[in-house]
């Protein structure tokens, strides 16, 4: 379809952000805009066809407090088991690691250590102790993760971490899988008379009926 | 799948932050429907990292926690809005909108009920101002509700009035669902179902040809 639309197969364009409106601006960027984050989004040879980014990681300089949503899906998969673990284990987190490709769904024992042995890498990497770390998968589903590639990449994305817009856009593009279009959105307001800052990222387009808690 | 990460520099406790994540997610993402699958990997997460300087929340029961709610609504709606636009094989975005509700729980329900409707989805993309694949998908929402009540637009168009179809210029009709299908726009369904203050609103997309080619081709 994006062949059709002739659009390059590295680069997708960004999504039409439909906000709802409010006390609040609209500002650029996405996960980076608010004070204390980081993100990246590199090609780390994940994917089965084409060199669009497909391993993004977004990191925190302090430990920030963490919430979760979690599909109610009872076949969940490998990640989602790990990040309800992670979640139930401390209130506190550092970074999120995403990989597009394979889902890790439905790969039994094996892939639930390759998830623990993904987030371990990153923790260990970044100096934090692996209940730190978020691991969301998203791509075909009954594939585990292609983990060398995913491992090898790492310090790479490590060095690519950046607190810009353009790390954030990086990111968002690293998440998506069939999406044509990238995700991503910031506001700035106020609270109690300080400028605050919201952003985030999504990605999906398909297998869309969201059940979570 | 969808996935989601949003960050703040906001300052919350642990247990309000997850409150307030829990709260916008259902009004958000837990909103949105492309082709009623659920995936095995749907997942959000937030993190406060609190270094902004601003007021710590300690309490769901105060103006700063509800800015903040407000806050991550739009946000969380302007991600999840940006996902249904771009749903596979979609020429237009659907919103739901529904009020009169007995509360804000119902009518999210009611407003699921028809942006799931392949139904109602196949005929946004036939152009059809089809109203009673709308309503019908209303009553089957599991929600009781006097049908008399029912009210339904699309657009500024009325097409249904305290339960009895009315007469409407069905060519203007479909030329609204048309314009939105050609410029990728938003076809907007009003529904109200009383006369009670729960609201709420669904997003999703219309139902076209090439969904199936895509998943046809895409191998799971």
């Amino acid at each position: 379809v994006r062949s059709d639309m002739g659009i390059d197969s590295n680069h997708i364009p960004a999504a039409p952000i439909l906000l709802p409106e409010g006390p609040w601006t609209q500002i650029a960027g996405g996960v980076t805009a608010a004070k204390g984050f980081k993100a990246a989004g590199i090609y780390g040879g994940l994917r089965a066809k084409g060199e669009k980014p497909d391993l993004a990681l977004v990191t925190c300089d302090v430990d920030a407090v963490s919430a979760g949503a979690f599909t109610k899906n009872i076949v969940a998969a490998a990640p989602i088991t790990y990040c309800r673990k992670v979640l139930d284990a401390s209130s506190l987190a550092r970074a999120v690691l995403i990989n597009a490709g394979q889902a890790n769904a439905a790969t039994g024992d094996a892939g639930y250590q390759d998830t623990i042995e993904c987030a371990n890498a990153v923790a260990e990497l970044l100096r934090l102790s692996p209940e730190a770390v978020f691991i969301q998968s998203t791509g075909v589903i009954g594939q585990r993760i292609k983990k060398e590639a995913l491992l090898n990449s790492l310090p790479k994305l490590m060095g690519s971490l950046s607190s810009t817009v353009e790390g954030g856009d990086s990111a968002a593009v690293a998440i998506t899988t069939t999406d044509l279009v990238s995700k991503s959105v910031a506001i700035e307001t106020k609270i109690g008379g300080t400028p605050i800052r919201i952003g985030g990222m999504a990605k999906g387009s398909g297998m869309i009926h969201p059940n979570m808690a | 799948t969808m996935l989601g990460v949003v960050t703040t520099d906001a300052l919350v406790t642990s247990d309000i932050w997850r409150e307030i994540v829990r709260i916008s997610v259902n009004r958000s993402f837990n909103q949105i429907t492309v082709d009623g699958d659920t995936s095995t990997n749907d997942c959000v997460i937030a993190l406060a990292s609190g270094i902004s300087g601003s007021t710590k929340i300690y309490s769901l029961d105060c103006y700063e926690a509800r800015q903040l709610q407000a806050c991550l609504d739009a946000v969380m709606q302007g991600l999840a809005k940006s996902i249904a636009w771009d749903g596979e094989g979609a020429t237009c975005l659907i919103e739901v909108t529904v009020s009169g509700a007995n509360n804000e729980a119902e009518a999210a329900k009611f407003a699921r009920s028809v942006a799931s409707s392949s139904l109602v989805k196949a005929a946004v993309y036939g152009r059809d101002p089809n109203w009673g694949r709308i309503a019908c998908a209303v009553g089957y929402a599991g929600i009781d509700f006097n049908p008399n009540d029912l009210n339904i637009s699309l657009g500024s168009i009325s097409l249904m009035n305290s339960g009895q179809p009315r007469q409407f210029d069905r060519a203007a009709a479909s030329s609204y669902l048309r314009q939105a299908g050609e410029t990728h726009g938003t076809v907007e369904i009003h529904i109200s179902v009383g006369a009670h203050q729960g609201s709420g609103k669904a997003w999703g997309c219309d139902l076209s040809y090439d969904y199936v080619k895509i998943n046809a081709e895409y191998t799971t």
